[in-house]
């Protein structure tokens, strides 16, 4: 199964992991 | 001029030497970048165009029976499974998919009475606290198999494996009108279609769910959900290596879109059906029906508009859609 998440945010906007990292419910995934 | 020009000729008789010596040098690193390169690719292995299956495999793929056997799978475990071999059976698909039984509500395995019921398992107040500190946060446990921006209406399923916007969400998904001969736009097109406010960029981020992992999906964000979008679909297997191997895999599986508005804008949540895995179910829309029997015309979905009277989360005189916060409950993934 998978999770797809599409969204609009600003342009600063960055992710907090990298590809093929595991990661747990409820971890920050972004800097805001 | 002819006698200067000997005299020049003359003068340059010891340059080729250093010349060649320089050129030779050259060679000798170009050599060496191309033996790293040739070195690279090899621990890479193919490229992702190499790799891609080709439109017969797919259709080879397309015809085996995977709806059929999931809900066959399904219905079988939901056979209530005797209370003697529950622990020696679920404690196999522990071990088997490395689950982690400490973190479940209920440890005890005896207590559920089939394996569909260990599969969409609670976990235990606490154990996966919500950051705080963050707007958006992982809606699940699992693997980040990709992210980045949505350029031109195009994304990326794993890197450099593509999938459209377009397909994925379906046509009219935020305001534009609907109608019957509602056709394809170009790509670009459709991105624009969605409004995106000025200083904001469209993202996406794909995390897939191994057969151990915690099978419900939350709130990654405060948002309000207004419209389910489900698309009936082939039930692919959604493993990395399949999503490397075939090109828009996520446009062509069942799955449930939920979009709707947050802080910044336009944001959507798609649960992904797979093989055994096919039946979604989203706790606040008892109309949703998933891997149901029956034939499906490729892109054929059924949309569904959250409002006040179908939903009892909004308080009066709220706005319509069912507002959630970050860390709640939205969904889960059951067999079958």
């Amino acid at each position: 199964s998978t999770i797809v998440l599409i969204f609009e945010a600003p342009k600063d906007f960055e992710f907090s992991f990298k590809p093929g990292e595991k990661i747990r419910l409820g971890e920050g995934i972004s800097s805001l | 001029i002819g006698a200067a020009f000997m005299n020049y000729c003359k003068t340059l008789k010891w340059t080729p030497i250093p010349l060649g010596v320089g050129f030779a040098y050259i060679c000798y690193l170009q050599y060496g970048h191309i033996k790293k390169r040739e070195k690279r690719k090899q621990l890479k292995g193919v490229t992702p165009e190499e790799g891609l299956a080709s439109p017969w495999q797919i259709n080879v793929y397309k015809a085996l029976p995977f709806r059929f056997t999931s809900r066959l799978w399904g219905q079988v475990n939901s056979l209530d499974v005797p209370h003697m071999l529950r622990k020696p059976i679920y404690g196999l698909y522990a071990r088997l998919f490395n689950c982690n039984v400490s973190e479940a509500l209920v440890e005890d395995l005896t207590w559920y009475q089939n394996l569909s019921d260990f599969f969409r398992r609670e976990l235990k107040p606490g154990v996966r606290p919500v950051e705080q500190t963050r707007s958006l946060v992982s809606p699940c446990d699992g693997k980040v198999l990709h992210f980045g921006k949505v350029e031109k209406g195009w994304m990326e399923q794993v890197k450099g494996v593509t999938y459209t916007l377009q397909g994925f969400l379906g046509p009219s998904i935020r305001g534009q009108p609907h109608t019957e001969t509602t056709s394809e736009i170009p790509e670009h097109d459709y991105q624009t279609s969605l409004s995106i406010r000025p200083g904001n960029s469209l993202y996406q981020c794909v995390i897939y769910l191994a057969p151990g992992d915690y099978h419900r999906f939350h709130s990654p964000t405060d948002w309000t959900i207004n419209h389910r979008r489900h698309f009936p679909g082939l039930l692919f297997s959604v493993n990395p290596g399949v999503a490397r191997w075939i090109r828009g895999l996520f446009n062509m599986n069942e799955r449930v879109v939920l979009h709707g508005e947050w802080e910044h804008g336009f944001f959507s949540m798609t649960a992904v059906g797979a093989t055994n895995v096919g039946s979604i179910g989203i706790y606040f829309d008892e109309d949703l029906r998933t891997n149901v029997p029956g034939r499906f015309k490729t892109g054929e979905y059924y949309d569904h508009h959250y409002n006040q009277s179908s939903n009892n989360n909004t308080k009066d005189n709220a706005p319509e859609g069912v507002q959630v916060v970050k860390g709640e409950g939205v969904g889960e993934f059951n067999l079958g």
